[in-house]
């Protein structure tokens, strides 16, 4: 996922 | 996804069907503030448009569509459904002061320039403070309902869950995002004056009232 945000996270 | 993330997610729901059957079944939203719900609903429409470019699990699409539906039902209740029993002399906080700080905040700090991951960073700053309206509408009236007290506990809870569940992927993924970190311990913090109220009031059968 890298430096980009916790888009598995709600 | 691990047990905090779980209870957190949990919470989060709870929190969502308290307030839309205290409203359904009271056929009122007296006491709710429509300018954090709305806050709420944008928090959501701007985060999850990633359901269109990515896909991470059932559990997670299922999640981000409930989300943003009932975020939209229950603006949709407030002002048409029950809008006479809208409190708006109360709910007065000014949200262009929110949105606007937290846009220009977006902007500039972010992962990565682009619409969408600029889009997700707004939604998380502002879900920070979107509850400011509603605890700044019980300031003004001085008391809460229980069921408001039990909907704000959930609501606040499942951040402060999220806090657990990033330091457990930061100890057994190497996870950390320090825009959601950040984010999420102020917005767990704006809600410990209440989590005080809630623990030493309600729980002991007591409504919540403040001294005026």
């Amino acid at each position: 996922k890298g430096a980009k945000g916790a888009k598995d996270e709600l | 996804m691990n047990i905090f993330r779980l209870i957190g997610d949990m919470s989060h729901l709870l929190a969502i069907i308290l307030l839309l059957l205290k409203m359904w079944k009271t056929r009122s939203c007296a006491g709710i503030s429509g300018k954090s719900q709305i806050l709420f609903a944008l928090v959501f429409a701007s985060r999850y448009l990633d359901l269109f470019t990515s896909f991470v699990s059932v559990y997670n699409s299922v999640m981000k569509i409930f989300f943003i539906s009932t975020s939209l039902l229950t603006v949709y209740l407030m002002y048409f459904k029950f809008r006479a029993t809208y409190d708006s002399n109360h709910d007065t906080f000014r949200v262009e002061f929110l949105v606007i700080p937290v846009g220009g905040l977006a902007f500039l700090v972010n992962h990565e320039f682009s619409p969408l991951e600029i889009l997700w960073t707004f939604s998380i700053y502002l879900e920070s403070v979107a509850i400011l309206p509603q605890l700044f509408m019980m300031s003004k009236t001085g008391e809460a309902e229980t069921i408001t007290s039990h909907y704000l506990f959930a609501l606040g809870s499942y951040r402060a869950l999220y806090i657990l569940n990033w330091v457990y992927r930061y100890y057994f993924e190497g996870f950390f995002d320090l825009i959601a970190v950040v984010a999420g311990c102020v917005q767990t913090i704006l809600y410990c004056d209440f989590f005080y109220l809630y623990i030493t009031k309600v729980l002991k059968g007591k409504r919540i009232t403040l001294p005026a």
